[in-house]
């Protein structure tokens, strides 16, 4: 058994739409459905590595165990200021 | 820290603030308290003022609402995120939105109104997030006892980089502001270590570095942001190969963690470890895979547990200079790893070689810490 925080049985996919809310809502990913695959991998990836980044957790780039435990922590919100 | 763009910060000193509405969570007089404690640890460190008004618009609009509530901003239910507030601008700027899905205590349980309200108003007033674990700008909820409760250094930076001090005590709460203990200090010490199903986990204060084998940075997070019942500033820890447990140790107490859950029917009494009824706290803790002991560092002595027979080996307490000579004695922490062991005494870390029973490099305390 891995050390890390034991997150809820989520599918894989499940992860990933949460992660795609979450870098949306907070970092400004834009809308998951584009047409561009590989453009929404890209931006995708670079989210989670600001995301990393800020919260000081290894920037790979990928939704890793860590990184998913503290998108899962109870947090402040940031309103939509832009609209 | 960091503010917003522009360094959005209102242009006056005087502000007022308006309750709309209550969390039926609580008492509306604990609501009125948790407001207006949260505001004055605002007002202390800065020139600001910040009234309540009871009709009419206020600067700062305060009210509790669940999912959509008309600013594009929708809550999520329970969990997730708890509240918003804008940065300080004309008509929605300072407002203050807690999402009612969640559950607003004045205790530890649910979420604290006092530390979520006092964030958000970090953010009405001009502050942004921060990244300093240990701040209160930063943005995952952790609980601390509201009555012990000081602004950061980091946190009182930002305000007063925004608004200067408070003109009647210029410095007096800087100087006293705790500040996140930083992994490349090079006079860093610490308080416990112990090693957690292959990763290292160092703690000091209320805070504690968790080091994988795969990743090269250390993750610093606060201890009650994974474990609210826990105390700061343990006394030490170990991991129980055997039982698949990491034991944490303050005081006459002990706590222990299954991967990263904490085992029901804890604290338990340190006395269950058999040591002599006089110990009310012991400085550090290692488990010798080797031998099968639980070495228990007190003092100048330490004392050699068996987990199996659950009991104190007899012929302990020994010296600890007569066992491992060179390592000065007495020590802060203490873990193994790799067939090695490490004692940490001060800013210095001693590796010790069991098998030739000597110290055979003196290292930095942050050694393992990625600086």
């Amino acid at each position: 058994a891995y050390a890390v925080p034991v997150l809820p049985d989520n599918t894989e996919e499940e992860n990933a739409e949460f992660a795609q809310e979450y870098l949306r809502k907070l970092y400004n990913l834009t809308s998951s459905s584009g047409s561009n695959f590989r453009r929404r991998g890209n931006e995708m990836t670079e989210k989670l590595k600001e995301m990393q980044k800020f919260f000081g957790l290894q920037v790979t780039g990928t939704l890793d165990s860590s990184t998913l435990g503290v998108m899962k922590k109870s947090r402040c919100g940031v309103p939509d200021v832009a609209h | 820290y960091s503010t917003f763009p522009g360094a959005l910060k209102w242009k006056k000193n005087s502000l007022t603030y308006r309750i709309e509405n209550y969390t039926p969570d609580m008492p509306q007089a604990d609501v009125e308290k948790a407001i207006e404690k949260a505001f004055a640890v605002w007002t202390k460190v800065t020139p600001l003022k910040i009234a309540q008004i009871y009709s009419g618009t206020a600067d700062i609009m305060i009210s509790f609402v669940t999912g959509v509530h008309g600013d594009n901003s929708p809550f999520d239910g329970p969990g997730g995120f708890l509240a918003h507030a804008f940065a300080p601008s004309d008509g929605i700027g300072g407002d203050t939105h807690f999402d009612e899905d969640e559950t607003f205590t004045s205790g530890s349980a649910g979420y604290n109104l006092f530390l979520v309200a006092a964030h958000e108003f970090g953010h009405a007033l001009g502050l942004g997030h921060s990244n300093d674990p240990g701040a209160l700008m930063y943005p995952i909820y952790s609980y601390v006892n509201p009555g012990t409760f000081s602004l950061s250094q980091d946190d009182i930076q930002g305000i007063q980089y925004l608004y200067g001090p408070n003109s009647n005590a210029p410095n007096d709460p800087v100087p006293d502001a705790p500040k996140t203990p930083n992994a490349c200090d090079p006079n860093l010490s610490l308080n416990a270590v112990t090693t957690l199903r292959g990763e290292m986990m160092f703690f000091k204060d209320r805070f504690f570095w968790r080091k994988s084998p795969y990743v090269a940075n250390v993750e610093q997070y606060t201890i009650t942001s994974f474990w609210p019942e826990l105390p700061d500033n343990i006394d030490a820890a170990y991991e129980s190969r055997e039982r698949d447990l990491v034991y944490l140790f303050k005081g006459n107490q002990v706590w222990a963690l299954f991967g990263y859950d904490i085992q029901q029917g804890y604290p338990q009494s340190i006395q269950k470890f058999g040591l002599p009824a006089g110990i009310n706290k012991i400085d550090a803790a290692l488990y010798d895979e080797n031998a099968g002991k639980v070495l228990i560092f007190v003092g100048n002595k330490y004392y050699s547990y068996d987990e199996a027979r659950r009991r104190i080996d007899k012929g302990y307490p020994k010296s600890i200079e007569s066992s491992f000579p060179g390592i000065g004695g007495k020590v802060d922490a203490a873990v193994e790893d790799n067939g090695l062991m490490y004692f940490f005494s001060g800013s210095r870390m001693f590796e010790y070689n069991i098998m030739s029973k000597r110290v055979i490099r003196v290292l930095a305390t942050n050694y393992f810490l990625g600086c």
